[in-house]
């Protein structure tokens, strides 16, 4: 009992995106591994780089096993993503640990009987601000989506003045930058 | 029954890889 490895509720699968213009961008997506343990998670979580040390373009994504970190996916397509932008600054105060909190939610199952509309979590390093986002899989699911982005800014730590949205990806893959619209606010 | 771990427990693991 003492040395059987703790199994999660879901498999994951982490992905890894780094950016090269000369390929398409299905290409520059790779799977790195999957995991099902408590122990395996940090066996992976501690021999890849940290978040903050990866290069502007990268990309981890944290997927349930047998959905791609892609909006086409027919667990994403319908559902969208609570959406935290960091400044500059926060990188290096805040990134890795906002990050880690994310995964410690996804694999923890922490959204109670909501965890099961969650798809997945991207971090997206990019030299004009960070983003982390956990995904879920149905946008017009209110109560889900809304509980999902209680907890998981509670979990973050964010003040109650600090505002975070959730998009529809159906909305983002049409608008961009200010036209963005929020379907929530947490 | 649905396998959930509470933060506390997950991060508890961590020390034991970091002083391997």
């Amino acid at each position: 009992e003492c040395f059987s490895k703790h199994p999660l509720q879901n498999r994951w699968a982490l992905w890894f995106f780094k950016n090269d213009k000369s390929k398409t961008w299905q290409d520059n997506l790779r799977l790195i591994t999957k995991f099902d343990t408590v122990e395996d998670f940090w066996a992976l979580y501690s021999n890849i780089q940290l978040a903050s040390k990866l290069t502007s373009g990268c990309d981890y994504s944290l997927f349930k096993d047998g959905i791609e970190p892609m909006w086409e996916d027919n667990r994403n397509k319908r559902g969208g993503r609570w959406l935290i932008t960091l400044s500059k600054q926060q990188r290096h105060a805040e990134l890795d640990r906002f990050w880690l909190e994310t995964l410690l939610c996804l694999i923890g199952e922490m959204f109670d009987d909501y965890s099961e509309d969650v798809c997945g979590a991207v971090i997206n390093i990019r030299a004009k601000g960070d983003k982390i986002a956990i995904w879920t899989q149905e946008a017009e699911n209110r109560d889900g989506v809304i509980h999902i982005g209680r907890v998981y800014k509670e979990r973050l730590g964010l003040s109650s003045k600090m505002v975070i949205g959730y998009q529809a990806h159906a909305d983002t893959a049409t608008k961009s930058g200010s036209l963005m619209k929020n379907k929530f606010v947490v | 029954e649905k396998k959930r771990y509470d933060r506390e427990f997950l991060l508890g693991f961590q020390f034991i890889f970091a002083s391997m």
